[in-house]
């Protein structure tokens, strides 16, 4: 496949392979991880939703939701993500966040697909699932902000979540257009700039769910690390929302270094119809990006 | 917010709660209780046996929701948990002037 | 409508119905619980043993009534289930805004 | 005065009544119940398969109190219960309308 596919299909697997990993240190802190693991770099399952070894979460599930969505329509539809997302709610999923359950109940309720604005809704729950529309556009940045947006506000609509999920799709994309790191490092200085509580050097140590201690804590590892495991382990062993910031730390460096270089003993234990999935979605939303912005 | 308090049959649990998981309620807290009615000295079968004391065992399920959600969620426990035989039940909506989410401190809608 | 919630000695229950009966009330749902009082340390005798730990056994009553029989209600459950020794219990009402039988769909007052 | 209704995790029970008797409080009635959320219930083997069962063993308080002693009754709760991982629980207030100790016929704010 060419290495465009390759860092695509890198971002999506890592994103998968991070949830697997981090969910079985999610809601640990470092000092309690390090006394159990030592150091957390295989996928075991386990942890608090007592997985078996190589099953996702939400973060991966409600991403491969709304590239099945944007697959079968053809194109972009808000509505279309929204009801992608009820009925994987409805499907008893093994986790749902608060933020996103009351979004999507919303949707069900009263056919609205966009959440009043509100202070609580600064989670990271609409950024961990943004991937497919970055892939879906990777010639369009201004189709990606628009609808990443409007994905996001279908469950959080926050101003920094806003930030941050257009900031991490713009890296994302730059990687998987094959731009270097440093223009990755560029779009987060920005973000930092427009948004200073979002500085991450040096690392504030801070690993929940808040889009900003989720943020600081994937880039200082994306940024300190030379290659996706390293990224993913150092991401995922500081704990907190764990799955979460393993997923996002495994998007940005599975963009930046392509699926081949993604450990493989990851690749063999990840869920198989998540794997087929991931392998299915990916060249078919790149088809949507060389399509017109409709 | 409101507190719904429905009282059921014992083997109705799992279809009210799938009933409950359809329209987007996960929480909530269940209690056995002994259900007294105005219907006396009815037979019931429980455990294969039948009961002619003047009790019979029920499950009491409490669930906090927001407003808007009180109506779906008092009809889903309804057409979950009905028979149409005696002893089929009670929902109850009582007020609630705040709630916490103990592990982060959230109040209001957002705690539960 | 009401909820009357009542705390009192297990061995009262049969007394306490019997007197709700004498004023028309047979429906209402009964829990075990554990009741902590503000006279700590305590002894109660609970089926012939002396207890000395902080809690004891007591039985709560939940039972909701239109609101001209709360009165009536509270007055006869005072009455059966005092002793005048410590531990007697509480007699809590709080407002109920629905009341649905389950069985009937009917609502309000003619659901309890 | 309201009705505080908590759900805890049953370790904490015993610091959870400190707490509240730092504050004064030292009246409650304790229930065990099922609790029902986002956190999993443990895992058992059943005909050679693993499942999860869905529920987890909580603890229910009901905590009748003057409307001045609510925040600090459910800041006691919360501060003692919490332990930051998921299923720590909820605190719920409910309004009261009357209150009346049995022993007593006190009313009001003196029965509880
Ligand atoms: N007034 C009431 N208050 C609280 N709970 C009640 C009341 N009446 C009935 N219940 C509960 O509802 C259950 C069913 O009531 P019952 O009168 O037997 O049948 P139905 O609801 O079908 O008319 C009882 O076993 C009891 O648990
Ligand atoms: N503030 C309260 N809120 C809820 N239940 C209470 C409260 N105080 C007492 N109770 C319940 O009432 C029971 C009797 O209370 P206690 O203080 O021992 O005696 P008395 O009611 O005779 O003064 C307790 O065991 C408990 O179940
Ligand atoms: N909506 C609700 N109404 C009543 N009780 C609830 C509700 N949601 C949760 N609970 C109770 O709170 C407990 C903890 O909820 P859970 O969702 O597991 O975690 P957390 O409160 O930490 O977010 C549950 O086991 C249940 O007893
Ligand atoms: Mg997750
Ligand atoms: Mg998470």
């Amino acid at each position: 496949m060419d290495s465009q596919t390759e860092r695509a299909l890198g971002a999506y697997l890592g994103l998968a392979v991070g949830d697997a990993l981090g969910a079985t240190v999610e809601f640990m802190t470092a000092s309690e991880i390090a006394t159990t693991h030592r150091v957390h770099r295989d996928i075991v399952g386990g942890g608090w939703l007592h997985l078996k070894p190589g099953q996702v979460t939400d973060d991966t599930q409600m991403s491969l939701a709304l590239g099945r969505a944007m697959i079968a329509w053809g194109g972009w539809s808000t509505r279309a993500a929204a009801d992608a997302f009820l009925k994987w709610m409805l499907s008893m999923p093994i986790d749902i966040g608060h933020t996103c359950r009351r979004g999507i109940r919303r949707y069900m309720l009263d056919g609205s697909l966009c959440a009043h604005p509100s202070d609580d809704e600064a989670g990271n729950g609409a950024a961990m699932r943004n991937l497919p529309v970055v892939i879906a556009t990777l010639h369009d940045p201004v189709a990606l902000e628009q609808r990443s947006l409007e994905q996001v506000h279908i469950t959080h609509h926050h101003p920094l979540s806003d930030a941050a999920t257009v900031a991490l799709a713009h890296m994302t994309r730059r990687l998987i257009l094959g731009d270097s790191i440093e223009a990755c490092r560029k779009i987060a200085d920005d973000l930092v700039a427009r948004h200073p509580q979002f500085r991450y050097a040096p690392w504030p140590g801070l690993t929940s769910g808040y889009i900003v201690d989720t943020v600081q804590t994937v880039l200082d590892a994306v940024f300190t690390s030379s290659s996706v495991e390293d990224a993913i382990v150092r991401a995922v062993n500081r704990g907190g929302d764990a799955d979460t910031i393993g997923a996002l730390a495994g998007q940005l460096a599975g963009a930046r270094y392509g699926a081949r270089l993604i450990p493989a003993r990851w690749l063999r234990r990840l869920d198989p119809g998540v794997f087929h999935a991931i392998r299915g979605q990916v060249p078919a939303l790149l088809a949507l990006s060389s399509q017109r912005a409709t | 917010m409101k507190l719904i308090i429905a009282i059921i049959k014992p083997f109705k649990l799992e279809e009210v709660k799938d009933a409950l998981a359809d329209v987007g309620i996960e929480g909530m807290t269940v209690t056995e209780v002994k259900g007294f009615g105005r219907q006396k000295g009815h037979t019931e079968i429980y455990r294969g046996s039948e009961y002619t004391v003047d009790f019979l065992p029920k499950v009491k399920l409490e669930i906090v929701v927001p407003d808007e959600l009180v109506a779906k969620c008092a009809e889903a426990i309804v057409k979950a948990a009905k028979t149409g035989k005696i002893g089929d039940g009670k929902v109850f909506v009582v007020p609630v002037e705040e709630a916490i989410r103990i592990r982060t401190d959230e109040r209001g809608e957002s705690a539960v």
